[in-house]
């Protein structure tokens, strides 16, 4: 299957 | 008190029009340095983030840093009432829960003021280092737009592979299949016109065949595009807005499990 990362699996939130 | 004066009023237009569909309610943030905006969709796979450089403003008046929180559809319907020529002005006042959009014609004989209500929103703010990238494509905006627009009517999906032979974008779908190959070509006329590709390594990445087209709604502001990839990051598709800054939009790429 196919996977649809979000953003927040690559930058961190501050 | 905010007071940011845009000579060339259509590019804030243009900007609005490229990031609307994409993104509801957004906090402008404006400080000394300049105008800006990050924000995500609501699924949060992508982020737009946007940069008007105070050195790009004929007038640029920010007295403390101030975050808007703005409906972008609202405020497009207010900035399509300002005419393609006009100055335009941003203008906001400390505590006030409005913001002031005065559309200038360039003769001076129609000056139109309209106000705007914000909302609070409550955003989450990504930090997004600054990254190495496996390659970067330099190349015509109307040509990546033209890509986006037929693939999107074969596949759902594009993969992205940067080899050193070019750049391939290549979907799939149930009527078939197709590939798009661009090579490397800076022998033209316009620089404009080049696709420069720069590749440390070959990548190849995976994403959302709509997303890319909501991308391409910022066309008009730049005749070239960049598009940086890299295996562990989602893409970065930046769009130069002449002398002010940029608009970037971040996709988070589709992984096969």
């Amino acid at each position: 299957s196919v996977l649809q990362k979000s953003m927040f699996d690559f930058y961190q939130e501050y | 008190m905010l007071e940011l004066r845009l000579v060339q009023g259509s590019l804030l237009k243009k900007v609005l029009e490229a990031i609307k569909d994409l993104v509801n309610d957004a906090n402008f943030d404006c400080s000394s340095s300049g105008f800006s905006l990050q924000a995500m969709d609501s699924s949060h796979v992508a982020l737009v983030a946007l940069l008007l450089r105070a050195e790009g403003f004929e007038h640029y008046r920010c007295d403390r840093n101030t975050s808007m929180g703005m409906n972008l559809g609202n405020m497009s319907k207010m900035l399509k009432c300002a005419g393609n020529d006009d100055i335009i002005t941003i203008k906001g006042d400390d505590g006030s829960d409005t913001v002031t959009f005065m559309f200038e014609s360039p003769t001076q004989d129609k000056i139109a003021d309209f106000e705007m209500k914000l909302m609070d929103i409550d955003s989450e703010h990504l930090g997004i280092p600054e990254a190495e990238y496996q390659a970067i494509v330099t190349m015509p905006s109307s040509e990546f737009a033209r890509i986006c627009k037929d693939l999107a009517s074969i596949g759902d999906t594009v993969v992205i592979s940067v080899t050193k032979e070019g750049v391939k974008f290549s979907t799939r779908g149930d009527i078939g299949t197709a590939n798009i190959v661009l090579r490397q070509n800076t022998t033209v006329d316009k620089p404009e016109d080049a696709t420069v590709i720069e590749m440390n390594e070959p990548v190849s990445l995976t994403f959302a065949l709509r997303y890319m087209n909501s991308f391409t709604k910022a066309t008009s502001l730049s005749n070239t595009v960049k598009i940086s990839l890299s295996s562990e990051l989602p893409v970065v598709v930046e769009y130069k807005i002449a002398e002010m800054g940029y608009v970037r939009f971040y996709l988070a790429p589709k992984i096969e499990e």
